[in-house]
């Protein structure tokens, strides 16, 4: 495993464990999207059946079990804990999330690289998981006032598509990979999305403001 | 050639 792949990981564990910070100290989650939650969730789902049929690493079935493990407990956290419902934010959180697994399904049927359950859900993942985030961008947008632990996270989790893809690059180059467009196209749109984010984010750390983004 | 890389993934 290269540094840029463990970094991407580690990225993504820290987004998790801060919104967890968010989540069970603060008790809040206003400013995250439940819709964006609950698309993670059906992406780790899909994504990581082959737990059943495949083994690679400790590493890789640890760190599957706590993105699974996390994604559930956070979307019980927002829709059961009884504080923490209290605090979402639910009539910003109005992005239509259904189309987006609807239209991720009719890609991933159509453009897939085998036709077996396993590899269909695979690669509908990577494609329900670039867009997945559009929901948070959106409510993001709408609040008012985004809090620290919030940016941070939408911040980490948007970093670490970035640090796959070059992982990706890193991989291609120096263990021999071949093209996988679809991991890597989606991993560029994904990262694509919060380019907009990562902008303002960068903008108002710099000038030590607070974090708005424009409406 | 169906090996498995990428699939090694997260």
């Amino acid at each position: 495993m290269n540094l840029f792949r463990l970094l991407g990981d580690m990225t993504h564990l820290l987004s998790i464990v801060v919104l967890l910070l968010k989540i069970r100290t603060v008790k809040s989650c206003a400013g995250i999207s439940l819709k964006t939650q609950e698309l993670y969730v059906i992406v780790f789902l899909t994504r990581y059946l082959d737990l059943f049929t495949k083994y690679y690493s400790v590493y890789n079935t640890a760190m599957k079990l706590v993105f699974l493990g996390t994604s559930i407990g956070i979307v019980w956290y927002m829709r059961y804990h009884k504080v923490v419902k209290q605090t979402y934010s639910k009539d910003e959180d109005t992005f239509k999330h259904y189309f987006l697994i609807l239209l991720s399904i009719i890609l991933a049927l159509l453009i897939h690289r085998a036709f077996d359950v396993i590899e269909v859900l695979w690669t509908f993942s990577l494609y329900l998981e670039a867009v997945a985030i559009l929901p948070q961008l959106v409510l993001l947008q709408k609040s008012r006032n985004i809090d620290t632990l919030t940016g941070d996270y939408v911040f980490l989790l948007g970093a670490y598509r970035a640090l796959y893809i070059l992982n990706w690059v890193y991989r291609f180059l120096m263990e021999n990979h071949k093209f996988r467009w679809i991991p890597w196209i989606s991993g560029l749109v994904q990262t694509a999305l919060y380019a907009d984010f990562f902008y303002y984010y960068i903008k108002s750390w710099k000038n030590r403001e607070k974090l708005k983004l424009p409406a | 050639d169906e090996e498995p890389e990428v699939h090694d993934e997260l």
